[in-house]
This record gives structure tokens, C-alpha cells and sequence, in this order.
């Protein structure tokens, strides 16, 4: 158990820091186990350093950050224990446009291995999805009704 | 193993059947607010056992029958369904709630406990506390977790 | 005391069911001192009904929702008890493009009056701004960066 | 009352000083992820003499010091600043906080009392914890609070 604990963290470690890399362009990030604990008891730090910022505590960031990081660590884990299925419920919610970019990014290229249900109010992502479903509420009852992705320049989601 | 389909009839918001097939990639959920698309992250976690009625946005298990609306009464019952493919083969997983109470696991048709469902999908990352599941405004709750937290997730992974 | 309680109670229940007709076209909102206990000491109780649906527990209520009628509260009490100015961080992020659409009506109609400072990345509200600074990281330090709106337009917000 | 101006200087990201001139309306402040938009919602807060560390994401008093990047020295004091004008007559509120732990409020230019401070803005719908404030996600807290907290916000409003 702790040679494999060990060989776990640091395929995540090597991940985490590329998908920070990635999602902040230029950042670094890392997860280790906490120096001075006995492995299988040791807690796991993360430690992220933005482009021409100190090293900084993760409850300094901002909304959008905390986002970029939860994406980050969701795609470390998904190369070393993939699920048959991942649902991500608006959590581009936070992003800006150009984090919003790097997010879908990293969708398109892993979605090649893996299947993601995203829900979101994002044009730039809806364009990018190989299906889409369009929800309405009519008369209090959730139904499903066909979406042209035309119907999104003007934006009107009915 | 990959999620291939999703039916709910009778939970929350979903007063009449909907199917969704589920195809490889992205598939994406839009609509209005309200419109019932975080309701079908509740079904997937209600599905697979969920039983914290805070992390279902309920107050009482009866909560998941659809409450009715002018045009149409109560539901009687709450049906979720679950298909996956693995090797050519379908596996089905279905939860129902009946307002006298009663909970019904079935796997492939027949009934089962909620051991047997969680036994069948050990090793597969398919499962309520699953780290691909992440529900409305829950992305940057991994950098506001403990590092022992981050830890437990680290330990499923490995 | 008591009669300025109830007489703010009563403006504030005509101010919130405006706004929530306004914001949730055609839906009902009532705010009320709970029943059965002395004014002064009385809770006070939030009740919505939305177009179409049942009176909801507000639990129920998904994340755009609850945003509009925290939105609906602020502008009810704006016009009992007005600030010298509003500070709105990102109080769009849950909302679709309808909602976002009535939100701006209602900043618009209420900004002859009061003083708005709105954070948002959403280009529609941005347009609207009567005042607009650009924050930007150069070097680890926040400076103000003037921003052209038609630079939005390709929506690059540096 | 009405805010016409707001001035920051080596307060947490703002290591250099920067000058909001606020006019009456929509003054919207955009930005990329972790440029500092909330950091000045921050400012406004702790102007007023916010003393809770989560309410401001520090985890100590000194975390409002600009702590400095590749090119600044960590900031000796921050300091901010907020400029009002009632009936032609210009108020001036600030706030300053040196690396020795020394906290210092300023009215008018003059060394004041949080109490002084406190009082002047009594009743004008100003202060830390007023509901014209709404930070970065706080605006759902609203439907979340009990019947108890709302009516303590309809009493301050009375
Ligand atoms: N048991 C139930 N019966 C009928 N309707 C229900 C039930 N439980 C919840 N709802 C309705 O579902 C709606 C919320 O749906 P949901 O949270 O899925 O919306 P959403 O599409 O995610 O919206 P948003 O974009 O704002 O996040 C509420 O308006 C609520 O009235
Ligand atoms: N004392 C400090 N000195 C220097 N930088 C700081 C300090 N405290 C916080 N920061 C920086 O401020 C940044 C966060 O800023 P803020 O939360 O205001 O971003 P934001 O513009 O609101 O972003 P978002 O759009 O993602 O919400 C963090 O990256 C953090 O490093
Ligand atoms: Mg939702
Ligand atoms: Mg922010």
C-alpha cells in the first residue's frame, strides 16, 4: 500500500503541475505529502504559484483561481483513476473568457478518452459539445426539447 | 465501462419520462434557470445512494417525488435508471421511491441491495462521492478542503 | 417602534413582490412576519411562487433562482432604506441571459437614483456601464488599465 | 451622502496607489481572473472596520499588506481611502494599517475613533455590514439565511 500511495502521488504531482501550467499558462503547481508524517498518515498540501506572483496560500485567491485549481486537480486525477462518466455542473460559472478558453481546451482533449455531461450557460461551450440537450420547465414539469446551436447567437435559451 | 443512457421519471422537476443517450465526448445540458438541468445531478447521486438530503438540496426523502403542478398531480413514484456498456455487454442500475417509503435498488432488472450496486461499481470511479461528480457552486471546494480531506481523495485514487 | 416595524414590513412585502414580478416575469413574492408571535419579536418569513409552478420551500430553488430573489431583496430595501452606494461582485454569475437581461433593466432603472459599482465578465452588463475601469496583474500588482468597449466585442479582456 | 471617490495604496494587491472616481450610475470594474476586482471589495469592508478574517479571505491582520513580487518590496503600510459628498461638502474616511500592527482611522484628515467613524455613517445606509454589500458569491446567502437573520436586516432597514 505505501509503494503504491507513493508512485500514486507523484503521477499526480506530475499531472497537477502540467494541468496548472496549462489552465494559468506559465504557472506552477505542486502536491506533495506533508513533510515529517508517515506516509499512509500524511495529509496532502498543494501549493500553487501564479505567473509573477509569490508563492501564494490557496484562501488568497480569487474566485476565478479556485475554479482554475478544482479543474486542475479534477483532470490530474482523471489520468490515473478515469471514471465512466463525469458530470461538471456549471463550473465555468467563476471564468473569465480566457480561463473559460483554457477550460474548454481541456475539454476537447480529453474528451476524446473519457465522456463529460457539462452543464452550463456558456455559448462559447455549448458550441464545442458533440450533443446537446436543451431543458425547459413548462407548466412546472422538466422537459427535454431539441436546441439549434443557431438559436445561441442571439442567445435566446427558452 | 461507459455510461451510455439516463432515465428519470417521477424525481423532482421531472414529472414525465425523459431519456438521455449519452454518446462519448461532451455532452452538454443547457436552459433557463430553473429549468431542472441541476436536478439531473441529483438523480445521478440519488441513484447511486446518496442519502444526505443536503447534498440533494432536500429537507425530507419525500422531497424526490415530483410535487405536482396545475396540470398534473403528484407523483406516485420516483424512478432514476443508469445504462453503461462494458465489453459489448449492458449493465442497468435503477433506483425507485415509493410514497409509502419504500427504496428498490434493481441491477440488470432484478432487485438488489445498495451494497451489491456499490460492490459492482468499486474500481470503476463511478459512485455518489466520486470526485467526477461535481454538483452547482462545488468546484472550488477542493482548495478550500483540509489537506487530510485532499488526502482521502488521494487514497481512492491510488 | 412597533408601528415603524410594521409599516417598513409592509412597504418592503409591496417592494419585494415587484420585484420579484419583474425579475421572475409573472411570479409572486411575500415577505411576512411569522404568525403567532409578537412583531417585535417576530421572524420573518420569504415565500416565492414562480410562474407555473407550486409555492416552493426556497431550499428547492436552484442556483440562478436564489440569486434573482437575493437580487429582488437588495432592490426592495434600496428604496426604504437607500445607501450611498451598492457594491455588486459578480451577482450574475448563476444567471442565464434572460435573467441577466431583467437584472440590467432594473440597474438601469434604479441607477438615476443610486451609485452601482458592479464586478462582472459578462460583455452585456459591461455595455451598459455608465463608468468603466479595467483591472488588470502586471507583475504581481492590480493597476487600472482603461478599457475601450469595443475591445469586448472579441471579448479579449486582458 | 453619495461616494464619489475611492483611493488604495498597498492594500493586499494594490501595491501602487490607484484612484476610483465614482460617478452617480453604473460604474462597472472588469478584469481577468485574480487581477484584484474583489481585493477592492475587500478594501471598502475593512475601511469600515471589518475585524473578521474570513469576511476579507486573510487568515491574519497582516495578509492586507501588499506582499510584494518580483520587481516591489512588501508594502511598510495599507491604506485606503473613501471620499463623500453631502450637500457640497466633502467626508473623507480612511483607514491605515502599518507593518508594527498599528491601525489608525482617519475622519476629515483627523485621527479618529472606528466609533467616530461608526457613528458618522449611523443611518446613512454605509458600513461593513450593510446589505448594500454583496461580495463574490454571497448573493444566495440571502435565501439560505434563517427567518431570525432576515429580520435583523429588516429592523437596521426600519
Ligand atoms: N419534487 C419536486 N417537484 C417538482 N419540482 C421540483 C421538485 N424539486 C425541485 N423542483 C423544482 O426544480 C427547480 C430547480 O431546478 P434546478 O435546480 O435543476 O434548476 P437549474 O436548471 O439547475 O437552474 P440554474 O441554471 O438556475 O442552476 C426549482 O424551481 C424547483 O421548484
Ligand atoms: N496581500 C497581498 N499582496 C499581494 N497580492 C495579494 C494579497 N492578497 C491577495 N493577493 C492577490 O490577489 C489575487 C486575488 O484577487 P481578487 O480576488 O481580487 O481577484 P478577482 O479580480 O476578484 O478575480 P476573479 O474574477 O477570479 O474573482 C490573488 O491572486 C492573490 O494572490
Ligand atoms: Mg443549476
Ligand atoms: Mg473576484
Amino acid at each position: 500500500a505505501r509503494k503504491r500511495l507513493i508512485s500514486t502521488m507523484e503521477l499526480l504531482n506530475e499531472n497537477f503541475s502540467r494541468m496548472i501550467s496549462v489552465l494559468f499558462s506559465e504557472g506552477t503547481g505542486m502536491m506533495s505529502f506533508t513533510e515529517g508524517f508517515d506516509i499512509l498518515d500524511a495529509p496532502v498540501e498543494i501549493n500553487v504559484k501564479l505567473p509573477g506572483k509569490k508563492i501564494q496560500k490557496l484562501y488568497t485567491m480569487s474566485g476565478g483561481e479556485k475554479s482554475l485549481v478544482g479543474i486542475a486537480f479534477i483532470f490530474s486525477l482523471l489520468m490515473i483513476n478515469p471514471s465512466s462518466f463525469y458530470v461538471l455542473d456549471e463550473v465555468d460559472a467563476a471564468l473569465d473568457d480566457f480561463s473559460t478558453q483554457r477550460f474548454i481546451n481541456l475539454l476537447e482533449e480529453y474528451s476524446k478518452v473519457a465522456t463529460f455531461i457539462v452543464i452550463t450557460h456558456n455559448k462559447f461551450i455549448m458550441e464545442r459539445a458533440d450533443t446537446l440537450y436543451g431543458i425547459t420547465m413548462m407548466d412546472g414539469v422538466s422537459t427535454i426539447i431539441p436546441v439549434e446551436l443557431s438559436e445561441f447567437s442571439d442567445s435566446k435559451v427558452e | 465501462m461507459r455510461l451510455v443512457r439516463l432515465e428519470i421519471e417521477g424525481f423532482k422537476s421531472f414529472g414525465t419520462h425523459v431519456s438521455f443517450e449519452i454518446k462519448n465526448g461532451i455532452v452538454s445540458i443547457v436552459g433557463p434557470n430553473g429549468s431542472g438541468k441541476s436536478n439531473i445531478v441529483d438523480a445521478i447521486r440519488w441513484l447511486f445512494g446518496e442519502r444526505a438530503n443536503s447534498k440533494l438540496r432536500m429537507s425530507e426523502t419525500a422531497d424526490v417525488l415530483y410535487f405536482g403542478s396545475n396540470s398534473m398531480k403528484r407523483a406516485e413514484r420516483a424512478w432514476v435508471k443508469a445504462v453503461f456498456e462494458e465489453d459489448g455487454k449492458e449493465i442497468s442500475v435503477e433506483r425507485i421511491y415509493q410514497s409509502d417509503g419504500k427504496n428498490t435498488y434493481l441491477l440488470n432488472g432484478a432487485v438488489a441491495r445498495l451494497k451489491d450496486v456499490e460492490e459492482l461499481f468499486f474500481g470503476t470511479g463511478t459512485g455518489k462521492d466520486f470526485y467526477s461528480i461535481v454538483g452547482q457552486g462545488e468546484i472550488s471546494n477542493l482548495v478550500n478542503s483540509s489537506p487530510i480531506q485532499i488526502k482521502s481523495l488521494v487514497e481512492e485514487a491510488a
